[in-house]
């Protein structure tokens, strides 16, 4: 078991560090076991910055440093489809792209479900689902038109 | 494993049958505020088997079953369905649940339990503790969480 | 004491409701007293819909409640400014503007400062301020042109 | 009380010297993600005298010095002024820290302490527990409160 974990946070790690730099434009980012091994801590450097403790990243790096450990998960061990509703909120425009041109290459192993109110997600999307309620508190389905 | 399709009816705001076609690629649900949308994430959550009320945003189970609205009186059952392809065949699973707070599960139209829908989508990365469903509001997960609970996470994808 | 507070009571609740009917575009909203009166309660009905408890309303309305309150507090008793770091992440267009419209007759009376991506928030401000880091780590002001 | 102007070197990410003129109306702060926006609110906070760690992102009072980048050196002193017109006289406040944690508050250039701010202050709306101050990711504050905190905050306007 000891063998199979340590292969797989190696990878984990390896594709974490390489989805930071994409999305940071540059800069470092890895993971580390803890001293007694029972846990897995993570380090980002913007590029240029002296980041000491993860706290003082602002909220968009945050989001990012986050989404960067899930997208690892994601290429290391393909789900099969993935919802994520309204990751895009605390993000600026150029990061949001990055992340979707990213997405784009993970759609072809894995189904990927926004919920946005993005215009910039929902330009990027194959399929759009609008919802509404015609009738005050029912939900149904209305076809979008960008 | 591929989602084909959500069905459901009387489940949160969507009182009427509803139903939504999965393609390959990405797909955006998008509306205006308190339209909907995050309760889609809590069907197909709720028909995986969830059980906690905190991250369905209920108090009591019986909380998803739609509740009236100013037009439209109360219903007595929710129901959510969602279809996989497997990579061989197509695989239906099914949640429903009465007033009384009685659950039924179907797997291809026959009652089980919820553990055989457990033990169906064990090692395929769907199901429950799914990393790839991230609710609304919770993009820091991961950054936020305890180093043991992200080891847990990377043992689960080995 | 107890006169000042259910005088300033009436009048923080009474904009609460106008505020919920105008960002809600109707329903209704008010303030209550807990039984034992030390703390008070807030409801908000959205249009057409049956909300049992607040835990029950989407992320874009439970901003918008929140929102409403501060608004009835900043009516109720004028803050000489206002600093809102992304309070408009989580809101749709439309919501988004009929907020717009009701800081702009706020800000007569007092300063509002904005921190935001969003474009619809930039084209109703009266002054913009861009920061940079054009030297990696170190922060700057820029002029914007939208 | 209207707030005229912002001054701040060596405070987080601001090290050089850097002036914001705040005119009537709404103003917008822009930029990229982690560019200094909510380190601007920060300094807001901190100058009226905001010692709470959580609430500036920090653990000790010394990290809002500039701590260095890849291409500069670290400072050893941070300084943020903020301008008030009172209704007849310009107010300037004025709060430093330095390397060693000592903390200097000054008023219209005369030193002070922390309380005399906090007096003037009073009664003002403006100061530490300003309701008008939301924090990044805090929108949801005043309906997550528990009702005791919305009643002094209601007492506390009247
Ligand atoms: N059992 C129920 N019956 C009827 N309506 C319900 C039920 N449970 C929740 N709702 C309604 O569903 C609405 C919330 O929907 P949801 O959270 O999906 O909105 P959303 O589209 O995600 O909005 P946002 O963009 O603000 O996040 C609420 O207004 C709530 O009243
Ligand atoms: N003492 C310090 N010295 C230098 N840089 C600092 C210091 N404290 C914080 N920072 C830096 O400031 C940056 C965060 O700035 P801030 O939170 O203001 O960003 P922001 O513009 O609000 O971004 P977002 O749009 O993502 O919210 C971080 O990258 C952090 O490294
Ligand atoms: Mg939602
Ligand atoms: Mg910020």
């Amino acid at each position: 078991a000891k063998d199979i974990f340590s292969e797989t946070f190696v990878r984990v790690n390896e594709t974490f560090q390489r989805f930071v730099k994409t999305l940071f434009k540059g800069g470092k980012g890895y993971l580390s076991l803890t001293q007694d091994g029972s846990g897995v801590d993570m380090y980002v450097q913007p590029p240029g910055k002296k980041v000491n403790r993860m706290e003082q990243l602002s909220g968009g790096e945050k989001a990012l440093v986050s989404i960067a450990f899930l997208l690892a998960l994601m290429d290391t061990r393909p789900s099969p489809f993935s919802l994520l509703d309204e990751i895009d909120a605390p993000l600026d425009d150029s990061n949001l792209l990055s992340l979707l041109q990213i997405m784009k290459d993970i759609s072809a192993k894995t189904q990927i479900v926004f919920i946005t109110h993005n215009r910039l997600t929902m330009e990027s999307s194959d399929t759009i689902y609008g919802i509404t309620m015609e009738e005050e508190g029912v939900s149904k389905i209305v076809s979008v038109r960008l | 494993m591929k989602l084909l399709r959500l069905e459901l009816f009387g489940f949160k705001s969507f009182l009427n049958r509803t139903v939504f076609h999965f393609s390959e690629g990405i797909t955006s649900i998008v509306g205006p505020n308190g339209c909907g949308k995050s309760n889609i994430v809590d069907a197909i959550v709720w028909a995986l088997g969830e059980r906690g009320t905190k991250s369905l945003r209920i108090k009591d189970m019986g909380d998803v079953i739609f509740h009236g609205s100013n037009g439209k009186r109360p219903v007595n059952v929710a129901e959510v369905a969602v279809d996989f392809f497997d990579g061989q065949k197509e695989v239906a699973i099914k949640r429903r649940i009465y007033r009384d707070g009685t659950n039924e599960y179907y797997m291809n139209g026959t009652l089980v339990r919820l553990k055989d829908i457990q033990d169906f989508f064990l090692g395929t990365g769907v199901g429950l503790n799914a990393y790839a469903i991230v609710e609304q509001g919770r993009v820091e997960y991961f950054i936020q969480m305890k180093p043991q609970e992200r080891r847990v996470l990377i043992e689960e994808t080995s």
